[in-house]
């Protein structure tokens, strides 16, 4: 049997409304420390990687590890039928085709449930390889993602150079071109607003926007967002 | 125009 509940399913929510542009369907990998996410985009482009612990959960059983397949589609479809502070319980039975979510109302007043069928997804686990990378920067998300909004009005794709005075993201197509320079934060008060770089060798790469505005799709769920670039080695 | 490459070979499949 699992049954994994939240006091509060925007947490949820936000992850599905992360992952949903950039994957159609993936496992859902459940064992007693907690719940495994690993798939690619369609493209192979990308990897997304979400792990939630179980003790982010306000109750967490896994008697036995369950895989579950998901159409992630279908899933947002059901999420989105939650408000954010209704109590969500996700439960399916050991060898299940099926898996419920039931979202509570905070006055207890209005207790909805719905049912999907699960699918069955062939698993392939992908080791994450250790990198030493030439640049971090850690900045505020909300400030990442809007650079990354602005910049694809003027390109397809942003080139994001960084050295150790700051990081700029630059774009240019038709409409004209387009340059942001962030400096480091000099005296850090909040580390949340800062922006801050570990360098071991300057770094200029270029990604293509549609990709880098699919991953600011999670900026809800983070204050601040990191960035680790290398030569030739995905960001 | 750069198109974004596959980047499967990066993980090791374990």
């Amino acid at each position: 049997m699992f049954e994994a509940r939240l006091n509060a399913s925007n947490v949820l929510k936000k992850v599905l409304d992360a992952i949903k542009d950039l994957l159609n369907e993936a496992t859902f990998d459940c064992s007693d420390s907690g719940i495994q996410l690993q798939a690619m985009d369609n493209s192979h482009v990308s990897l997304v990687s979400l792990s939630l612990r179980s003790d982010g959960f306000d109750k967490y059983r896994c008697d036995r590890n369950l895989s579950m397949g998901m159409n992630l589609a279908n899933m947002a479809k059901i999420m989105k039928c939650a408000n954010n502070d209704d109590t969500l319980t996700m439960k399916a039975q050991d060898n299940a085709d099926t898996v419920t979510f039931m979202f509570e109302s905070q006055n207890q007043e209005k207790v909805s449930d719905y049912e999907m069928k699960l699918m069955n997804l062939d698993q392939e686990h992908l080791g994450i390889p250790e990198t030493d990378y030439a640049c971090v920067v850690r900045m505020p998300a909300m400030e990442f993602a809007r650079i990354c909004r602005d910049l694809s009005q003027f390109g397809e794709s942003v080139v994001i150079s960084c050295t150790k005075e700051g990081v700029k993201f630059s774009a240019s197509g038709d409409a004209g071109s387009a340059n942001i320079k962030l400096a480091q934060t000099s005296t850090i008060d909040k580390e949340d607003e800062s922006v801050i770089i570990e360098m071991q060798e300057p770094v200029t790469l270029t990604f293509a926007c549609r990709y880098l505005n699919s991953f600011t799709k999670a900026t809800p769920l983070c204050n601040q967002v990191q960035l680790s670039m290398s030569a030739d080695v995905p960001l | 125009k750069q198109r974004q490459t596959a980047i499967t070979s990066f993980f090791p499949n374990t």
